[in-house]
This record gives structure tokens, sequence and C-alpha cells, in this order.
């Protein structure tokens, strides 16, 4: 997934 | 993960485990404002949609699950328990939080990463999130006197996001092509809304003072 809509932080 | 980012959940959880602290050991939720709990299990469903399709780490998943829970069990505990639901400030907890609901749909519309049910559902949480503590703070400079409680509660939620800032900064110097913008500007509009809470916090740990917030 690219960086932007990796959304690995809560 | 950095330390920035572990110090800031970590400060999220503490604030909301001082928060259930103060609901359990009091039996009261006076000085507590219901709307702002009610804004933040709002923006906790709205960010985590993607808590079943996406799985990141049991970190992620199970900090998602506890925001999630702790935070409709405290509004649950608000409306319905029947001893907290008591001391609940219902005539000074009257901050029209429809319309930060309202515009921060509105400005998720316009402004996302993508144009997509679940990213339009996150760039909403994000910007409610910013304004959600509004209630909160104006609910203590009504109630005069704050209980140290409410006063580390609110002091920690406000701290979490400030290590999130550090922790944007952190991965911009360390990872190419790291941007979060939405996160990264909402997240200093929410810190700056803290600023003279803040302030007074500082001046009433200084003088060992009762926390008192101008009317």
């Amino acid at each position: 997934l690219n960086n932007i809509l990796y959304h690995d932080e809560l | 993960m950095n330390i920035f980012r572990l110090a800031g959940d970590m400060t999220h959880l503490l604030s909301i485990l001082v928060l259930l602290l103060k609901i359990y050991a009091t039996k009261s939720c006076s000085g507590i404002s219901r709307k702002t709990q009610e804004l933040y299990a709002i923006v906790f469903m709205a960010r985590y949609l993607d808590l079943f399709t996406d799985f990141i780490s049991v970190y992620n998943t199970f900090m998602k699950l506890i925001f999630i829970a702790s935070s409709l069990a405290i509004v649950w505990c608000m409306r319905f328990h029947p001893v907290v639901r008591r001391s609940y400030d219902r005539e000074l907890d009257t901050f029209r939080y429809f319309f930060l609901v309202g515009a921060s749909f509105a400005l998720a519309l316009v402004w996302h990463d993508k144009f997509t049910l679940q990213e339009v559902f996150w760039a909403f949480s994000i910007y409610l999130e910013a304004v959600a503590i509004l209630p909160q703070l104006v609910l203590l400079q009504r109630s005069g006197n704050v209980d140290n409680l409410t006063g580390q509660y609110v002091f920690f939620l406000g701290a979490y996001r400030a290590f999130y800032i550090l922790n944007w900064i952190y991965r911009y110097m360390t990872e190419p092509r790291f941007t979060r913008w939405i996160a990264g500007i909402s997240g200093v509009v929410q810190t700056a809304l803290y600023a003279d809470f803040f302030y007074y916090y500082f001046i009433s740990w200084k003088n060992n003072s009762k926390l008192k917030l101008p009317a």
C-alpha cells in the first residue's frame, strides 16, 4: 500500500 | 514505531485510564463533558473503519479496540449508570457540538487523501478530534474548581497529540516521502487549543494550588 493511504498510526 | 508515537499512545491510554479511575473511584462524572466523550466515540468509530479489513499489528488492533470500547463505555456510564449519571453537569455541558460534527464532515468532503468512504471518514475523524475537546474546556471554565483527576485527564489528552507531532517530525526526517498533512495540521490545531489549559495547569502545579480556569 502506498504511504499515504496506509494508516499505520492510531 | 518510534519513541514519540509510543509515548503518545501510552499518554493517550493513560488519559483514558485516569478518566475511568475518576468515574469508578468517585462514582461521579462531575466536571466531565459528556459531549466531548460522545465526540471521541464518533472519532474512534469513524477512524477505525479499517479495524476488520487492514490488519497492521496486534498492538494496533488491540489499541483500536481499547479506544472504541472505553469511549463507548464512558458515554454509557454518563447516560445510563444509575449513580454516575446523576452527577452529570447537564446545565453546564451545553456546547452545541452538532456544528463541530457538521463542519468536520463538510471539510472532510473537501479535503481528504482519497475520495473513498474510508478516507473521507478518516479525515472527518481527524478534524473532529481536533475540536472534540472544546465542550470539555468550556465546561471546565464554567465549573470553576477542577478536581485533580479531571485536570490530569485533560492534561494527558492534550499531551498525547503533542507527542504525535514530534512523531510526525521524526518520521518526516527519517522516512523518504513521508507526509501526513491532514493529521499534522489538525494535530497542531488540536494541541494549540490546549495552550491556555496547559498554562493554567502549569501555574497550578508550580504554585501547588487548585487548578482554576478563568471564566
